[in-house]
């Protein structure tokens, strides 16, 4: 509550950052999951 | 007056108003970015919820398909060994079955070894070296001792100049005994035939085993082994023997005598011995005359 909009600006960008590289994470190991299982398959 | 009084202006600035209109705008962006904070937070949240459970997904999967392949390698190189797979899937599960599982095919590698070790053991006390004498022009390294062998090699080393061949006995697929032919060094016309092990069946041919036979404990000066039995064994005199077989028995047998009747000849106690019977012979056949 007591932080500013900039603050709350600088905090958005930094989970939104955060949020990207964990999407980006989960792309590849879904995308390694797949495969292996293909290749068990 | 009337004019000043009607014309008076209105010196007010207004700026409250314009303050509490920034405020305003101001509290509802803040609104709007703690909300989308909050949002942007829960997925994250949730995104790393799904990262974790994919990784472990992902790291069973790649357990499995590691544990498959080392099976299937497994299999391929020892097929024996099958029966072990089940208690390394076990291994699977828990950590002390694993060890467990572990050490009890240590322990099965270790018998084997023990095994192994004592079989060796057993071969190498059944070693024996067996001389045979050849023509100095024969330069085979095939010695006729009355089984059948198959030759799966022959060496030339630096260090060992002379070429041996290698053979296994071919009478029996059972018969592990293996021989080593060698030229002696000190004497080229000698073989050298090194046995490992022993014969699990009968000489296939007994005409074989007889032909030629010259044991003779007095030959040559040959280095031994003291823990190996050495036989001396001239096949010079088995080249008269043309194709051994039943057919040429008598000749061979007359080959023994011959050879018998040498050997014989040259002990001094049997010639002593020969001489006296001779001797007592012709005594007793004179009294009977007179």
């Amino acid at each position: 509550k007591d932080k500013s909009a900039s603050e709350l600006r600088e905090e958005l960008n930094r989970v939104y950052s955060e949020n990207k590289k964990i999407k980006e994470m989960l792309e590849t190991v879904c995308e390694k999951y797949y495969a292996l299982h293909h290749h068990l398959e | 007056m009337d004019q000043y009084s009607s014309s008076l202006v209105d010196t007010s600035l207004d700026l409250t108003i314009g303050i509490t209109r920034m405020r305003v705008e101001e509290d509802s962006t803040t609104s709007a970015l703690v909300d989308e904070l909050k949002r942007v937070n829960a997925e994250n949240k949730k995104l790393s919820e799904m990262l974790t459970l994919m990784c472990d997904n992902y790291n069973v999967l790649r357990k499995q398909l590691m544990e498959y392949v080392n099976n299937t390698e497994r299999d391929q190189v020892s097929p024996p060994k099958k029966r072990k797979s089940p208690a390394r899937d076990d291994a699977n599960s828990s950590a002390v079955v694993g060890g467990v599982s572990e050490s009890s095919s240590t322990d099965q590698d270790d018998q084997y070894l023990c095994k192994k070790q004592r079989e060796e053991t057993v071969v190498k006390e059944k070693v024996s070296r067996v001389y045979y004498k050849t023509e100095a022009s024969d330069t085979t390294l095939v010695v006729k001792d009355g089984y059948q062998w198959r030759k799966y090699g022959q060496k030339v080393t630096r260090d060992n100049p002379s070429p041996r061949a290698y053979f296994k006995c071919a009478c029996a697929p059972s018969c592990s005994v293996k021989k080593k032919v060698q030229r002696s060094v000190e004497d080229q016309s000698v073989l050298v035939a090194t046995y490992e092990g022993e014969h699990n069946h009968p000489m296939p041919s007994q005409i074989d085993s007889n032909s030629g036979l010259n044991r003779s404990p007095g030959a040559a000066n040959r280095s031994r082994s003291l823990a190996e039995p050495v036989t001396t064994i001239d096949l010079t005199e088995t080249k008269k023997v043309t194709s051994p077989s039943r057919v040429d028995f008598p000749e061979v047998q007359k080959l023994l005598v011959e050879q018998m009747a040498s050997s014989l000849t040259k002990d001094p106690n049997f010639t002593a011995a020969l001489a006296a019977a001779v001797t007592g012979k012709l005594y007793q056949q004179n009294q009977t005359d007179k």
